[in-house]
């Protein structure tokens, strides 16, 4: 996260990392289940096989595992259908743990939007992850508020590509906070009225985070999937077993 | 490098301690560069000209976006041609070398491009220097120019009538971008070899038509995808399958659909909510005879709701409704079935005249846990 701020431990408990040897943390992820996380398919370009992945939940400093840590392996990783990475839409995935996580304070669900459900611009939400801070990459949490911008305003900051309603855009023009390298996947969340939050968007792409182009992250429109998710979250656990 | 120390591959020094930077050196790739897919050749070789290392390295540059806004200023009509030779240089499939463009090429390109770079205040790619590209030869073989057909226009631009290059993104966007606002002319679907979704005049491709997706907002381009008999119903991917196998518990149709959605709850006029099943394309009650709590909880999983749940039995004596009536299968507790709806069946007597109506409740979701107090 660039321009953000160290997190508090337990803050966002939905916030998870994906994580493969040697290099450990690669992606950020989401928890919506006990079961059941959500990431982008980005995440898993060329490193399809489930059996070299783990998801770490309840950390905050990724050099100081933590009393509340869980660690889970990964069953199953379902990518969406249509993912395109040329153009990288429909940038969306799940992923299936072969155990339930148990819910304790630094480990909770995240609640998904409803299928009609969208974030309106102009709406503050929030971001985070362990991604690349543009001059170092950090060992805790960060995280950074965001604005969304209308799917409009975000086109018109990027030229080459065209921005799909799969896509939600959220940040400033001058990218003083954004998401960047290492936190894709990772959620971009919105406090609802009673206090519940909602997860929105997954972290996908943007211009190179710290050069001289900047403009706002491009996240996942996670609205746009609520059907899928449930499907597949369902199939897999009625029907495929 | 395996090791996880980073490197510049396929370089002179052996930085890797294995050669593993080494690997894959030495052969022509084809060019999966969006902007530059319309060059006289396929092949390319890396690292390029800029110091890119891959071609994603390449897609993702500061030049791989400023060479296209550049282009659309019209300040050099090979300019595009150039970038590309530089972006993604071609590679020569007999020696699996680079070819550079000649150094005329270069330079034209800087000379009439690099001023109107200033007056926004930005500076000509540091890494460009012409001087490392070699003299045009009478033979033509070592550097490369453009020939009088090549294309202008990256496949991510617009060519306007004038032989301006615009980004395709403001191509019928509703103003003009060229001079003779040819940008904004034939803008219908059609015209663009896309399929017009009739609510909202929406583009998509022709692809994405029966494909299962909905694409338009009122679904249009997921119907009349099939032809199914009377007893078939559809699939979401438009297949057909036999009515008396929807909700059976086994998969018939090949995306699963026929298994989706059998399992609801439905509201009675005092907000009851009655279990209802959808199978073989009708909806039933569900009678509560030998009913057990474990089986409440199986249908709230499936509804997606694991959170607590509450079972009532309500009395239904109106016999018209005996034919909508499902009861659990007399051997259910050794039918080993992961889905709630496989463990019933149609056309038994419901003794108790009771059917079943639940209450499910979502599991918690989208909780902080509240800051701890410190008093200061």
């Amino acid at each position: 996260i660039l321009g953000g701020r160290t997190s508090r431990p337990g803050r966002w408990p939905w916030q998870c990392s994906l994580q493969s040897e040697p290099s450990g943390h690669i992606c950020g992820c989401v928890l919506i289940g006990k079961k059941w996380v959500l990431t982008v398919a980005h995440c898993f370009e060329g490193r399809e096989n489930a059996a070299v992945w783990k998801v770490v939940f309840g950390i905050n400093n990724l050099d100081h595992p933590s009393d509340f840590m869980q660690t889970r392996l990964v069953q199953k990783i379902i990518l969406h259908p249509r993912y395109n990475r040329a153009v990288v839409d429909y940038d969306i995935s799940i992923v299936k743990l072969d155990t339930d996580i148990n819910v304790t304070s630094y480990v909770r669900p995240i609640c998904l939007p409803n299928k009609k459900h969208s974030v309106e611009p102009d709406t503050y939400c929030y971001i985070t992850g362990w991604g690349h801070m543009g001059n170092k990459m950090p060992f805790k949490l960060q995280e950074g508020e965001v604005r969304i911008i209308s799917l409009e305003q975000c086109q018109s900051y990027f030229d080459l590509k065209t921005i799909t309603s799969r896509m939600l855009c959220a940040g400033y023009e001058a990218g003083t906070v954004d998401s960047c390298m290492g936190d894709s996947g990772g959620p971009l969340v919105c406090e609802q009225p009673g206090g519940r939050w909602t997860l929105f968007g997954l972290t996908s792409w943007g211009s190179v985070c710290f050069s001289k182009v900047l403009g706002p992250g491009v996240y996942s429109n996670v609205a746009h999937f609520v059907e899928w998710i449930e499907r597949q979250i369902y199939i897999h656990t009625f029907l495929l077993n | 490098c395996i090791n996880s120390t980073c490197s510049g591959s396929c370089g002179s020094s052996l930085n890797c301690e294995t050669h593993q930077n080494q690997t894959n050196c030495g052969q022509c790739e084809p060019i999966t560069l969006e902007l530059c897919m319309n060059l006289p050749y396929n092949y390319t070789h890396f690292p390029n000209y800029l110091g890119h290392r891959t071609q994603k390295e390449s897609s993702i540059s500061w030049e791989s976006s400023l060479f296209p806004a550049l282009v659309q200023t019209n300040c050099y009509k090979y300019l595009m041609f150039f970038a590309c030779t530089i972006l993604v240089p071609k590679c020569d499939p007999q020696t699996t070398q680079r070819i550079p463009p000649c150094r005329s090429l270069c330079e034209l390109s800087k000379e009439r491009c690099e001023s109107v770079l200033g007056i926004v205040g930005l500076q000509w790619p540091e890494d460009t220097d012409c001087s490392q590209f070699p003299e045009e030869k009478s033979d033509n073989q070592t550097c490369l120019m453009p020939d009088d057909d090549v294309e202008e226009c990256s496949p991510s631009h617009f060519k306007c009538r004038t032989g301006r290059c615009v980004l395709m993104s403001r191509r019928c966007d509703g103003h003009a971008d060229c001079e003779d606002d040819s940008d904004e002319e034939n803008c219908g679907c059609s015209q663009r070899g896309l399929w017009e979704c009739p609510s909202n005049k929406l583009c998509i491709k022709h692809t994405m038509i029966c494909d299962g997706f909905p694409d338009c907002p009122d679904q249009v381009d997921e119907k009349n995808c099939s032809s199914c008999k009377d007893d078939e119903l559809e699939c979401a991917n438009h297949d057909c399958v036999p009515r008396d196998q929807w909700c059976n518990g086994h998969l018939d149709c090949r995306d699963s659909s026929d298994e989706w959605n059998c399992v609801s709850l439905s509201k009675s006029v005092n907000s009851t909510t009655f279990l209802t099943i959808h199978k073989s394309a009708a909806d039933y009650h569900v009678c509560a005879d030998e009913w057990q709590e474990d089986l409440s909880q199986l249908a709230c999983n499936q509804l997606g709701l694991g959170g607590p749940y509450m079972t009532e039995t309500i009395e239904d004596h109106d016999q018209r409704n005996r034919q909508n009536w499902l009861r659990l299968h007399s051997d259910w507790k050794n039918k080993n079935a992961s889905t709630f709806h496989e463990l019933l069946v149609k056309g038994q007597l419901c003794q108790s005249r009771q059917r079943i109506a639940l209450l499910c409740t979502k599991e918690d979701c989208g909780r902080r846990p509240a800051a701890r107090m410190n008093k200061r």
